[in-house]
């Protein structure tokens, strides 16, 4: 079964890893 | 039939904080079994699986855009639940209670959000839209 998701906001990588710039 | 699920690739090492979390190192291919609307996705690889952060899982197959909304730039009335300080330049400080417009809805839990003339990135789980009840 799947649990629920973590409830903190899931975090982003690195600006220089980002695949969209912003 | 088989149920084909979507591969991904990290874009980054990821260290795991909590134990239904999976971490990831960059260049790893992980299957997506669940796209939870947080931004967590459930994944696995081989044998191990947990949530992983969505930001840091591009496609394997090219831009996976058809999932992906437009940006409303009228905007959509949210207020903030959740408090939360900018932690990279590109997102925005919020107070509990402020009313922010959505402008783009993003899948990997960070929309894009606008208060007065600022606009930047802010975690979708701590935005209610204007008008509902949590």
């Amino acid at each position: 079964t799947i649990k629920h998701p973590p409830t903190n906001p899931p975090p982003r990588p690195p600006p220089d890893a980002r695949k969209k710039p912003p | 039939g088989p149920i084909i699920l979507q591969t991904y690739r990290a874009i980054a090492d990821y260290e795991k904080s909590s134990s239904t979390e999976m971490g990831v190192k960059a260049g790893d291919a992980v299957d997506v079994v669940e796209k939870s609307e947080s931004g967590w996705w459930f994944c696995q690889q081989k044998n191990r699986r947990g949530w992983v952060p969505a930001a840091y899982l591009e496609p394997m197959d090219g831009p996976d855009e058809s999932e992906e909304q437009e940006p409303n730039y009228a905007g959509e009335l949210h207020v903030v639940r959740k408090g939360y300080t900018a932690a990279q330049e590109d997102e925005i400080s919020l107070k509990e209670g402020e009313t922010i417009e959505v402008i783009h809805k993003l899948l990997d839990g960070w929309w894009v959000v606008r208060k007065d003339e600022a606009t930047g990135y802010y975690p979708s789980m701590y935005l209610q839209k204007a008008g509902e009840e949590k």
